[in-house]
């Protein structure tokens, strides 16, 4: 490695896991019901899957920022190398696709996300980050005659905010790009896998 | 608000049960499929509703968890 970078993976490379595998699990349960259901199962399938889990019930916004902070601290200062992070946040979510804390008060899941970009520990390591939130009021009725109508219109309209295949774009133009330079390593947008309980503006049930 | 959990959480911890060695995103990919075939009766109508996963990934590799 001439400069001391990672290796390019090839398509068929795997990530390799064999190092701490650590999830944090932060939901708020209070007005939720149900929430608790969701945070035992995802306990159990992190522990069956070999995850060292921290959980925090009812983190306030604050504590949702606070709590991903000392997670990266945490992660920075482990011993030995950490293979995979997975961040699950659960709560009720505003119009704009924000978070609500346990005080009501609003973080965005952005914000959380970037927080662990930076990790010096995850670095080239996956990242999940799984969110159990609404995102807005739309209520998908289904393809019916009325949706599809409505579909079309939304197809026919030019994007207002980047779609998902710009964002993809602009991820391999990223690593692209970086993977050219001589101060290549992972990108801080790289290895990241976010999964939303529903799309963009809908509720999530 | 369904008091047995959400559909997408349960579900994926369902089909991560049942086969955790499986690559992740194509379990994600599943997971999303049952997801999107569920009917959700909605708390004050009566009126049936579809939810869909929104699926990121920037990873590089294939991620399989076991």
């Amino acid at each position: 490695e001439p400069w001391g970078l990672e290796p390019e993976p090839s398509p068929s490379a795997q990530y390799d896991l064999s190092g701490a595998r650590v999830a944090l699990l932060l939901a708020v349960i209070r007005g939720r019901s149900g929430a608790q259901h969701d945070v035992e199962a995802l306990r159990g399938l992190c522990q069956a899957l070999g995850f060292e889990t921290t959980l925090t019930t009812d983190p306030t916004a604050q504590a949702f920022q606070e709590e991903l902070a000392q997670f990266r601290e945490w992660l920075d200062a482990h011993r030995g190398p950490v293979s995979c992070a997975l961040v699950a946040l659960m709560a009720h979510g505003g119009p704009q696709g924000q978070l609500l804390g346990a005080d009501g008060q609003e973080v965005q899941p952005e914000a959380l996300v970037r927080e662990l970009s930076c990790c010096r520990a995850l670095r080239g390591r996956p990242k999940i980050f799984l969110l159990q939130a609404c995102r807005g009021g739309h209520r998908d009725a289904g393809l019916g005659p009325t949706a599809l109508s409505w579909f079309w219109r939304w197809l026919r309209a030019p994007p207002a905010t980047p779609s998902h295949a710009d964002v993809l774009q602009v991820y391999a133009d990223a690593q692209g790009s970086s993977s050219r330079g001589p101060t290549a390593g992972s990108s801080d947008q790289a290895d990241i896998l976010m999964v939303y309980a529903a799309a963009e503006g809908c509720v999530a049930y | 608000r369904d008091e047995t959990g959400s559909d997408f959480i349960q579900t994926l911890v369902e089909v991560l049960r049942a086969d955790p060695e499986g690559d992740l995103l194509e379990l994600l990919t599943e997971v999303n499929r049952r997801v999107c075939e569920l009917d959700v009766l909605g708390p004050d109508s009566d009126e049936r509703r579809k939810a869909c996963l929104e699926i990121r990934s920037s990873l590089r590799r294939r991620l399989c968890l076991q």
